[in-house]
C-alpha cells in the first residue's frame, strides 16, 4: 500500500514542507 | 491513577493540536463574532470581491502542477476540499474561479500534512505497521478536514485563508455546477455539529478517535489500532463529562456524527471523481489523487 501512496508515506516518515508537497 | 493517565493523554493531544493546527476554534469563533477589533475578515460575496480578495491577502505560493497559472494563491482555511481546477480558454471571471479552486487544493494538501503530523503525535501511532498508518490517514484525513471546517463555518459562510477572509455561503452556492454543490453539504453538517459546542480540547480527542478507526478497509493489524482508539475514547468520554457536565449524552451524540461524516466523505469523493471524468484538463494535486484513488 505504501508504494501506491508515496507522498503520504513520505509525510509519515519525515516532515515535508509545503513546497515539497 | 487511570483517570490521571487519561487526563494526561487529553492534555498531550490538545498540545499537539495547538502545535499543528494554526487556526483554532477559539480564534475562529472570535473572528466570526467580531471580537477581533479592527482585524475583521475581508468578505468575499461575489466575483468582484473574489478578485479583490486575491489582492487583499499576501499569501504563500504553493506550486503543485507543472502547468498551473503562476498567480497569487488564496490559501484556503482547513476546509479547502473542493479539489479541482480546469483548463484554458476561460474569460477573466472563470480564471479567477479556477485559481480559487487551485488554491483550495494547495491548502488541502497543506492541511493533510498538518493532520499527518497530528496523527504522528498520537501515542502509539508511529509504532503501528507503516502500511496501516498509511491506510488510517488515507481513510481518515478527509473526515478530519471536514470536522475541522465546522468551527470555521456559520450558517452564512466560512472563514478561509487562515481566518483572513470570510466567504459567503450564497456566493459558494452561486458558482457553476458542480462546484456549487461541493460546500453545501458541509455547511449543513457543520451548523448541526456546532450545536454540540465542542471546544478545541474536545476536538483534539475527537480527531484522534476518527484517525484510529479500526474498520478502515485493508488494515493488516486491527487489534493495536482498536486498543489505541479505546484509550482515546475513554479520554474523550471523561473530557466531555468534565468539560460539559450539563450536556447530556454528548459522548453518544458525538460518536453518531461519525456515521454522517462517512456519508459526506463518500459523496465528496464521488463528486471529485465525477469532475475528473467530465471536466476537460482537470488536474488533482498528486497528494489528493493518492488519497482519493480507490477510496470509496
Amino acid at each position: 500500500l505504501k508504494e501506491k501512496h508515496k507522498i503520504l508515506h513520505r509525510l509519515l516518515q519525515n516532515s515535508t514542507s509545503p513546497v515539497e508537497l | 491513577p487511570e483517570a490521571a493517565d487519561l487526563r494526561a493523554l487529553s492534555r498531550h493531544l490538545y498540545e499537539a493540536y495547538l502545535k499543528y493546527f494554526p487556526l483554532t476554534k477559539a480564534k475562529a469563533r472570535a473572528i466570526l463574532s467580531g471580537k477581533t477589533g479592527d482585524n475583521a475578515p475581508f468578505v468575499i460575496h461575489d466575483m468582484k470581491s473574489l478578485m479583490e480578495g486575491e489582492q487583499f491577502i499576501n499569501c504563500k505560493q504553493i506550486p503543485t502542477q507543472e502547468h498551473q497559472p503562476q498567480t497569487s494563491a488564496l490559501s484556503v482555511g482547513h476546509g479547502g476540499l473542493m479539489g479541482a481546477h480546469l483548463g484554458s480558454e476561460c474569460n477573466i471571471l472563470d480564471a479567477v474561479e479556477l485559481r480559487f479552486f487551485h488554491s483550495c487544493q494547495s491548502r488541502s494538501a497543506e492541511a493533510v500534512r498538518e493532520v499527518t503530523e497530528f496523527a504522528k503525535s498520537i501515542p502509539g501511532f508511529i509504532n503501528l505497521d507503516l502500511n496501516d498508518q498509511v491506510t488510517l490517514l488515507k481513510y481518515g484525513v478527509i473526515e478530519v478536514l471536514i470536522i475541522m471546517m465546522a468551527p470555521l463555518m456559520n450558517k452564512d459562510g466560512t472563514l478561509i485563508a487562515y481566518g483572513q477572509i470570510f466567504m459567503t455561503r450564497e456566493f459558494l452556492k452561486s458558482l457553476r455546477k458542480p462546484f456549487c454543490q461541493m460546500m453545501e453539504p458541509k455547511f449543513e453538517f457543520s451548523v448541526k455539529f456546532n450545536t454540540l459546542e465542542l471546544d478545541d480540547s474536545d476536538m483534539a480527542l475527537f480527531l484522534a478517535v476518527i484517525i484510529l478507526s479500526g474498520d478502515r478497509p485493508g488494515l493488516l493489524n486491527v487489534k493495536p489500532i482498536e486498543q489505541l482508539q479505546e484509550t482515546v475514547l475513554h479520554a474523550l468520554e471523561l473530557q466531555l463529562k468534565l468539560n460539559h457536565p450539563d450536556s447530556l449524552q454528548l459522548f453518544a451524540k458525538l460518536l453518531q456524527k461519525m456515521t454522517d461524516l462517512r456519508q459526506i466523505v463518500t459523496d465528496h469523493v464521488h463528486l471529485i471523481q465525477l469532475l475528473k471524468k467530465t471536466e476537460v484538463d482537470m488536474c488533482l494535486h498528486p497528494l489528493l489523487q493518492e488519497i482519493m484513488k480507490d477510496l470509496y
